[in-house]
């Protein structure tokens, strides 16, 4: 099973 | 004072259905040089980035910049009534409560107009870093598109391979597994043309389910590019005249 990354993992919250 | 007259209103009624069930509620940004938006779904786990360029539009003006919060729900609604022959215009007064939309018909004959409320949304801007992706891939979108949808009656999970001679969409479920290869080729039929600017191999994981929900722009321009990076999220672009639209896909990883 593949886990669901977040995007905000990825980008800064700005 | 903000005004755009879009000559093909076709084109935003296509744009607001391709991202209508991602975004119910954003941000429209106005500038003297775009309109744009910028926002996740409400999972976090798609982005959608849409721009279009003020010097597409037959008649552009927007005195000072301006943010547009818009229930896209609503705007989809009301550009149902717009005919695909239909110019656009969208109106709105300097701090404005109000979107107004005007279609009429090619030769005049009818004119509809209509007041969108405003909303007022949180804004929430993510820094998307400038990235060098390791693989790119150019394809007809409508062939994407199909081998989307056809590997979805499998299982869930997309597995994207590039290397610099083909791609490969594979899945795996309970009835079986199995793959598509595409090979690069610069064939005159759009159907078959692949283009691949690969630095290194690339291997990842995506959910189906939001790829479905991202082709829908494949009636916006016939060629879609996806950059891919391990580890980071994907891209897709659909270019077409007036701008671009983007998303972007955290990938799955392995547990």
């Amino acid at each position: 099973a593949n886990e669901q990354a977040s995007l905000r993992r990825f980008f800064d919250h700005i | 004072m903000f005004e755009a007259l879009l000559g093909n209103g076709l084109i935003l009624k296509k744009i607001i259905e391709s991202i209508k069930e991602l975004v119910t509620e954003v941000n429209f940004e106005v500038t003297s040089e775009a309109i744009s938006l910028q926002a996740m779904d409400a999972s976090h786990v798609a982005l959608v980035v849409l721009v279009l360029r003020a010097s597409e539009f037959e008649e552009y003006r927007c005195d000072r910049p301006q943010t547009l919060g818009v229930s896209i729900t609503n705007l989809a609604k009301l550009l149902k009534i717009a005919g695909n022959d239909d110019s656009i215009i969208l109106r709105a007064e300097d701090e404005a409560h109000v979107l107004t939309l005007v279609f009429t018909g090619k030769n005049n004959e009818k004119m509809c107009e209509f007041n969108l409320n405003l909303l007022t949304l949180d804004s929430e801007h993510l820094g998307i870093p400038e990235q060098e992706y390791s693989a790119e891939v150019t394809m007809s979108s409508s062939e994407f598109s199909r081998i989307c949808r056809e590997l979805t009656q499998v299982t869930d999970t997309l597995n994207l391979s590039v290397d610099k001679e083909s791609v490969k969409f594979a899945v795996s479920g309970d009835i079986g597994t199995g793959s598509i290869t595409m090979k690069a080729n610069n064939s005159d039929k759009s159907e078959e043309k692949l283009i691949l600017n690969v630095s290194d191999t690339v291997s990842m994981a995506f959910a189906l389910r939001y790829l479905n929900l991202f082709n829908k722009a494949s009636s916006l321009s016939d060629e879609v590019v996806l950059s891919l990076s391990p580890e980071v999220p994907v891209v897709l672009k659909f270019a077409f005249d007036l701008g671009e639209l983007k998303y972007f896909l955290a990938p799955k990883i392995a547990e």
